[in-house]
């Protein structure tokens, strides 16, 4: 699950 | 959210506004790379569209909207309020040797062939290599206003202190983000003589310093 797990860093 | 990550969020907002501030009070940006700011206005816009379409957190939002907000306030500074002070003959960094090869890695590694997921790569590829035009206009004028390396020291600081994040996260929670660590890592390299430069001239009391 690659998309939405980087998404929480400015 | 761990204490690496909020002191390289406050680091990341405080060299913005020490270069807004600047602007502002000295009613100058000579001595600013406008197209560096143009970048990283770019690199907040094509990262942060997801405003749109996910909700995380209030920090989350405020901040990135906080950034967006602050990074055109100081493109607007420098091209329209202040553009008379704006040093373009030194700002001459051809962007397009940047924005070519970063487009062209954003459609071939990404994690889905999505028009979200490309412009959030690009937007990471971006971010590493937009602080070039500042740093070549410093060479090419061989000096910087001690406020600009403040400016500077912030910046690097910030992305110093997200690779210490990272790995803080990889051992406490096995999160690995690929692409944004590989380029947040080549980023921070770009900042290391600078930093060098910043502590053993600016810090020392010579207030300007000049790049070889």
């Amino acid at each position: 699950d690659a998309e939405g797990k980087h998404k929480d860093e400015l | 959210m761990n204490i690496f990550r909020l002191a390289g969020d406050m680091s990341h907002l405080v060299a913005i506004l020490i270069l807004l501030l600047k602007i502002w009070r000295s009613r100058s940006c000579a001595g600013i790379s406008g197209k560096s700011q143009v970048l990283f206005a770019l690199v907040f816009t094509t990262r942060y569209l997801d405003l749109f379409t996910s909700f995380i957190s209030a920090y989350n939002t405020v901040m990135k909207v906080v950034f967006l907000a602050l990074s055109y306030a100081t493109v607007y500074l420098i091209y329209m309020r202040f553009r008379n002070s704006y040093d373009s003959e030194n700002d001459t960094f051809r962007v397009e040797f940047l924005l070519v090869p970063v487009i062209g890695l954003s459609f071939l590694e990404n994690y889905s062939f999505t028009p979200m997921e490309i412009l959030w790569t690009f937007s990471i590829f971006l971010e590493s290599v937009a602080i070039m035009p500042q740093l070549f206009m410093i060479t090419k004028t061989g000096e910087a206003e001690s406020i600009t390396n403040h400016y500077l020291f912030f910046l690097g600081l910030y992305r110093a202190l997200y690779i210490v994040n990272w790995v803080w996260r990889y051992h406490t929670e096995g999160f690995f983000d690929q692409i944004a660590v590989v380029s947040g890592v080549v980023q921070t390299i770009f900042y290391c003589d600078f930093f060098y430069l910043y502590v053993t001239r600016v810090l020392r009391g010579r207030g300007k310093m000049s790049l070889p």
